[in-house]
């Protein structure tokens, strides 16, 4: 299982649709500061449901809602491409598309899940995926400053990462 | 329950010495307070950086710090595959040198799980089989090119 | 104490606002939580990046975090100022162009004060009157040579 | 006033004696990781009194003397020579030298301050100096992970940044 592609639409700092290629292997996102490309890897946390909102630098999910250049619409989107021909993820199709969206109403936020167009839920997602070895903990991620935050570790919270890993 | 923690403990322990000493001249290893009652200590990382004798994570360099933290990060991921891996500007501390050194490492593993590297260092720029470029215009962020090395 | 206070985070304030205007495309400014009664509320920092509407520190990316912090620490020592001055490696998480800018500002200031600063990054190294290079051989530190610009 | 040099004597990282002139203006200390960079810093921090040893990155102040290659040193000093021709420092001499040394004893261990060759006291030593407009507080330093802290301090921390400095 690889990700063949990442489509951000309204999300943080893009307000337009875009649609990110990625190919097989070692890839580099590079750029000045307050580019975006954290917001790249926000996208991909945020789609697959791998890190609360405050790891997202957001204070609450509607604030991940494009609001540059004037009019806000009202809900941001991501949807992730996966190429699935080694049938990993336990579906037919030999693609599996996952798409997260939020939509900002009076009293709150809508967030929906879709696997290949049809609705589902983050724990259901987090069922499929696990059979291709990704779980919802994370541990493939390192967001920006984790590596900070290992180091000012206490020796007890660093246990602590091994009780929970077990 | 302690049999799983020496169980996941001692894999991980097995991992961080081994990519350690690939990331740096030296020798490393996790080491719990308690060995008898683990859940009633802490875990420290003993370093012996090369002729040096061992320190404390504390007292080393922000560099060696943060070579000791990637190891470990990298010794978890290697317990715990994944199908990818995403990393977020992890070679702030590291001079050229260790950022070659981590580059390449990432390299070695990217033919079995596919990684996507945000960094503003050219020694991992240039290791990379693909480069997204990222920038700001008009408020809003372009993806500027996905060049193929 | 209240008027201390005032007279203290004002001429600070009045500081960052110059200093992060200087380092960055936009403006800021330090914020009181509780303006009446400063002592009951913190303080935040509220930044507006050229073009784009006001963030709080939180929210921003790691380089421009870097530069507010930085912005103020400028703006206490400008309140405050000292003979010399030592910063170590206090550019890690900026691109190029504002380590650029950084570099600039503390070249400028360094008419009325002494700066010494460990860096790894290329734009403060050339613009630096005097290079102390450091190795370590044979497990000891040595200072390799002090180059005048 | 301003720093002529820098004289380091089997404190951390280096074994022998170091002397290490410093020019006016603007100065970059560069090298690889864990070359003695910050150590250099960490030795001018110690002789002037401006830290506690946590920020030297020593358990205990005997941490901080060399114990690389074999036999053990049970010292370690670090002397800074200041221009005084301005006389901002009360004192007659166009030259200040502030020396300290902890020696390594039985119990524990021995801190030694001088002003020109004289014993003094850190508070002596504070005092004269603040008429430089050096102050023991430090925050003319910025040690290595400072910007990260202030970054995520919270906003009530933030806050008494501006209380202790009043
Ligand atoms: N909801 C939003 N609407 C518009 N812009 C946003 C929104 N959320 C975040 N941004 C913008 O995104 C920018 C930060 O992007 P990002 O963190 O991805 O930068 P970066 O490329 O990682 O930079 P660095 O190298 O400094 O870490 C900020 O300048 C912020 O203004
Ligand atoms: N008491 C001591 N005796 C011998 N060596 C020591 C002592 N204390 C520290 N060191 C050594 O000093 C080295 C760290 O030096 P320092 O922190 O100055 O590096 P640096 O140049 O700042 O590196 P970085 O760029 O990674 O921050 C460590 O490798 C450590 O082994
Ligand atoms: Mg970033
Ligand atoms: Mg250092």
């Amino acid at each position: 299982m690889k990700i063949k592609e990442v489509e951000i639409k309204n999300f943080k700092s893009f307000s337009r649709r875009v649609k990110i290629p990625i190919l097989e292997g070692f890839t580099v996102i590079s750029g000045p500061n307050g580019s975006g490309k954290s917001n790249i890897i926000d996208a991909i946390v945020f789609a697959l449901g791998l890190s609360s909102s405050r790891a997202l630098r957001a204070e609450k999910l509607t604030d991940l809602i494009n609001s540059s250049n004037g009019a806000r619409r009202d809900y941001a989107e991501v949807t992730i491409v996966f190429d699935n021909s080694d049938h990993k993820i336990p579906v037919e199709e030999n693609e599996v598309r996952v798409t997260r969206r939020i939509r900002e109403t009076e009293g709150g936020y809508y967030s929906y899940y879709y696997l290949n167009s049809s609705p589902t839920t983050l724990s259901d997602i987090h069922h499929r995926f696990s059979f291709a070895g990704l779980y919802g903990d994370g541990y493939n991620v390192v967001m920006q400053g984790d590596v900070t935050r290992i180091i000012e570790m206490t020796p007890l919270e660093r246990r602590r990462i091994i009780d929970d890993i077990s | 329950k302690r049999e799983v923690f020496f169980e996941t403990f001692n894999a991980i322990n097995r991992n961080f010495m081994e990519i350690f000493a690939q990331l740096s001249d030296g020798t490393g290893e996790l080491v719990l307070e308690n060995p008898e009652n683990p859940f009633e200590g802490g875990m420290h990382i003993h370093v012996k950086p090369h002729g040096k004798p061992i320190q404390r994570l504390e007292s080393m360099s922000g560099g060696e710090k943060s070579l000791v933290a990637i190891s470990l990060i990298f010794a978890i991921q290697r317990f715990k595959p994944a199908p990818f891996y995403v990393f977020d500007e992890i070679d702030m501390f590291l001079d050229g040198v260790n950022v070659d050194r981590v580059a390449r490492l990432i390299k070695d593993n990217s033919k079995d799980a596919q990684f996507i590297v945000v960094s503003l260092r050219k020694p991992m720029i240039e290791k990379a089989d693909s480069i997204i470029g990222v920038t700001m215009s008009n408020n809003t962020t372009i993806v500027t090119g996905v060049k193929l090395n």
